[in-house]
């Protein structure tokens, strides 16, 4: 299973 | 976040005010490509739409914020307030060629196919070549101020960062995001020509300009 993206960079 | 980050974040955002600076103190855009720095303004727009979505930390929403407005300040010097400076004639490369496919790529290459990820995906494809139009500026008029060069350097610099900080976040955090990873991956390799001209040139008290 794939982890889920945050995306917490600039 | 981890020392190669937060310089990284603080290379680019150097980058951002000294071309903001350049600009304000000189009166003039000369030399800076137009094109460039709207797909800059498209980047962050399309990437901090989370900014109503998401909360990160009080870092990650300053920054967002100060990105995007520097990103439209310098888009409205350029075509309105210093309009009159602007080398539209050199500034020919067609943007175009770049944000079709790389939304046509955002749409069947995401990590989920919702729109807030989409245009994500989008943004980091395009930031990886938003600098081509200002490079290719360059290469055509054979020359960059001195301060030109220095706002190109902190933004590689910006992403050569980035590149350590996954590095270290692959080691210590056990994170990685494949999508960022190899869109950061080719934004840097654009650069390396440039670093080149700006280590034995620029470095050595020289103008950066190209043999004809």
């Amino acid at each position: 299973e794939e982890p889920e993206q945050s995306h917490d960079e600039l | 976040m981890n020392i190669f980050r937060l310089a990284g974040d603080l290379s680019h955002l150097a980058a951002i005010i000294v071309l903001l600076l350049k600009i304000w103190k000189t009166r003039s855009c000369a030399g800076i490509s137009g094109k460039s720095q709207i797909l800059f303004a498209l980047v962050f727009t399309t990437r901090y739409l989370d900014l109503f979505t998401n909360f990160i930390s009080p870092y990650n929403t300053v920054m967002k914020m100060i990105y995007l407005g520097c990103a439209y300040a310098t888009v409205y010097l350029i075509y309105m307030k210093f309009k009159a400076t602007y080398d539209g004639n050199h500034d020919t490369f067609r943007a175009e060629f770049l944000v079709v496919p790389v939304g046509g790529l955002a749409f069947l290459v995401n990590h989920e196919f919702s729109p807030l990820e989409i245009l994500w995906t989008f943004s980091i494809y395009l930031e990886s070549v938003a600098i081509l139009p200002q490079l290719f500026m360059i290469s055509k008029t054979g020359e960059a101020e001195t301060i030109t060069t220095h706002y190109l350097f902190a933004l590689g610099m910006y992403r050569a960062l980035y590149l350590i900080n996954w590095i270290w976040r692959y080691y210590f955090e056990n994170f990685f995001d494949l999508i960022a990873i190899v869109a950061g991956c080719v934004q840097t390799i654009l650069y390396c020509d440039f670093f080149y001209l700006y280590i034995t040139k620029v470095l050595q008290g020289k103008k950066l300009s190209l043999p004809a």
